[in-house]
């Protein structure tokens, strides 16, 4: 463990609790009276936050930690293996089943057909793997998985007229955690011999290109202190 | 048998 990995997976953490107190947000307005302008925001906008990336990264999750319970690495490990899995089908579950939360999402504007990008990643798993087997092919999914998984949210975000602070920071710290993350294997390329997988290292540079435009539009927004807006 | 490449990132 280096400091940038344990950066980037706290950095990840804070990515899924933050949407966690946003859908708590959403739900705590529901019991109070309409007056209160942030409840009303809240349930009449959408929330911005797209479905399809959270049902995405919860497929990330269960393909990529099937070793969960047959390969131990630390206490630390599985326990994060497990805030993952299970923050990220619950935060599936509220989107789609909670009778509050599921108000504020639009299926309307959350178009993306995400299966167009499950199919093309486990075929070039099938392809490109470090081993031909069934947990690491599944392993290798869900690392172009999640390298394509942010689409739909960002796609939904050029269509959110105000993009709210904790969805902005939402999508920012899910970005800064893979940057950090490249830090880490680059670090471990240097200091472990024979540290080399570049499957992982590709992905992950890929996943973290595709957040160039919102970092920059994220940047220039805290900078000139204005509402952060992707262009459509 | 090589050792499985067993990923020890999350």
């Amino acid at each position: 463990m280096n400091i940038f990995r344990l950066a980037g997976d706290m950095t990840h953490l804070m990515s899924v609790l933050v949407l966690l107190l946003k859908i708590h947000t959403i739900k705590s307005c529901a019991g109070k009276s309409y007056p209160c302008s942030l409840c009303f925001i809240l349930l009449e906008s959408s929330s911005g936050i797209s479905l399809k990336t959270q049902e995405l990264y919860a497929l990330v999750f269960a393909t990529r930690y099937l070793d969960i319970f047959t390969d131990f690495i630390s206490v630390y490990n599985t326990i994060m293996k497990l805030i993952f899995l299970g923050s990220s089908f619950s935060i599936v579950w509220y989107i789609r089943r909670h009778k509050i939360v599921r108000r504020s999402y639009d299926k309307d504007q959350d178009t993306f057909r995400h299966f167009f990008l499950v199919l093309p990643c486990l075929l070039l798993a099938l392809i490109i793997n470090e081993k031909f087997t069934f947990k690491e092919v599944l392993w290798t999914f869900s690392l172009y998985l999640e390298a394509v998984a942010i689409l739909p949210q960002l796609i939904l975000l050029q269509r959110t007229r105000n993009i709210d602070n904790l969805t902005g920071q939402y999508v920012f710290l899910l970005g800064a955690y893979r940057a950090l993350y490249i830090l880490n294997w680059i670090y471990r390329y240097f200091t472990e011999p024979h540290y080399v997988h570049w499957i992982t290292w590709i992905s992950g540079l890929v996943q973290t290109l595709l957040y160039a435009d919102f970092f920059y539009y994220y940047f220039s927004s805290l900078k000139n202190n204005v509402k952060l807006k992707l262009p459509a | 048998k090589e050792k499985e490449t067993a990923h020890d990132e999350l």
